[in-house]
C-alpha cells in the first residue's frame, strides 16, 4: 500500500504524477486530436431544430444518458488513481458521488470551442441553444461560462489530469469514514501539482485552479436542484427510464 | 444502495 508509510521522496511524487497522467489519458473518453479535428463540425439548422423540438422529458433522458456515459469514464479514472482502491468501498462511493460530476465538468473544457462557444455533444459541436428543450437555461449558461473560464487557463493534459484527481480526492466530503487517509492522498496530489507547475514555470495557476472548486460545487448543486424540479414533474420518467447509475449518484 | 457503483468499482481496471 503506497500510503503506509507516507513517502514524500521526489521519485515517489514523479511516479505518482506519471501514473495519474496515464490514468487520465487512458480514461478520457475523447482524444484531444479527435476533438480538435471535429471542432468546426457544427449541427445544421435542421438538426438543431430536431433537438429543440424534443419534449422536456425526452431531452432530459437523452442528456442523463450522455452524462452517465461521461461519469463512467470518470469512475475508471478514479479506480486508476494510486491509493484510491485502497480506500474502503464506502469512501470510494462518497468521493465519486459528488466528485464524478465535478470531474465531468472539468473535462468538458476539453470538448469546448471558445471561439464560437460550442461544446462537443452527440458527435458534433453545438451551442447552449441545442439544450433549449431541457428548460434549464441558467444551468447551461453557467456550465458554458465555467468551460470558458477553464479553457482560459489553457491547461495541458497533464495539468488537467492532476487537477481532476485533486477535485476527486477531497477530504472535506461529508460522511467519509477514513478522512485521514483521504487527506494523506490529497496531500501527495497537491505536492504533485505544485511540482508539475514549478516544472512548467506556471505556479500562478495553482491558486486559479483552487478557485475553480467553489464554482464546481455551485454548478453541481444547481444540477441537483434542476433534477429535483424535473423529477417532481416527471417522477415516473426518472424512475423508469433514467440510467440507474445516474439515479444512484444524483437522487 | 449503490449497486451499480459497487459493481463498477469491483471490476478490474483492464
Amino acid at each position: 500500500d503506497p500510503y503506509c508509510p507516507y513517502p514524500t521522496s521526489l521519485l515517489h511524487i514523479e511516479e505518482l504524477c506519471d501514473s495519474i497522467v496515464r490514468s487520465h489519458r487512458d480514461t478520457s473518453q475523447f482524444r484531444l486530436e479527435e476533438l480538435q479535428a471535429l471542432r468546426w463540425k457544427l449541427f445544421s439548422r435542421e438538426e438543431l431544430h430536431a433537438y429543440q423540438s424534443k419534449s422536456v422529458d425526452e431531452m432530459w433522458q437523452h442528456c442523463a444518458v450522455r452524462l452517465t456515459e461521461a461519469v463512467q469514464y470518470v469512475v475508471e479514472f478514479a479506480k486508476r488513481i494510486p491509493g484510491f482502491r485502497g480506500l474502503g468501498q464506502n469512501d470510494q462511493i462518497t468521493l465519486l458521488k459528488t466528485g464524478s460530476m465535478e470531474v465531468v465538468l472539468v473535462r468538458m473544457s476539453r470538448c469546448f470551442n471558445t471561439e464560437n462557444s460550442t461544446v462537443f455533444f452527440d458527435g458534433k459541436f453545438g451551442s447552449t441553444e441545442l439544450f433549449k428543450s431541457l428548460g434549464c437555461g441558467d444551468l447551461m449558461v453557467a456550465v458554458f461560462d465555467f468551460a470558458h473560464s477553464v479553457c482560459a487557463l489553457r491547461l495541458t493534459e497533464q495539468q488537467m489530469a492532476l487537477f481532476s484527481s485533486l477535485v476527486l480526492i477531497n477530504p472535506d466530503r461529508p460522511c467519509l469514514e477514513d478522512r485521514g487517509r483521504v487527506h494523506r492522498m490529497r496531500r501527495d496530489l497537491e505536492v504533485c501539482l505544485s511540482h508539475m507547475l514549478r516544472r512548467d514555470n506556471q505556479e500562478s495557476l495553482q491558486h486559479k485552479l483552487y478557485q475553480k472548486v467553489s464554482v464546481l460545487q455551485s454548478l453541481c448543486s444547481l444540477h441537483v436542484e434542476k433534477l429535483h424540479w424535473f423529477s417532481q414533474r416527471y417522477p415516473l420518467i426518472v424512475h423508469s427510464v433514467f440510467p440507474p447509475l445516474y439515479k444512484e449518484l444524483f437522487t | 444502495k449503490h449497486k451499480i457503483l459497487h459493481r463498477l468499482l469491483q471490476n478490474s481496471t483492464s
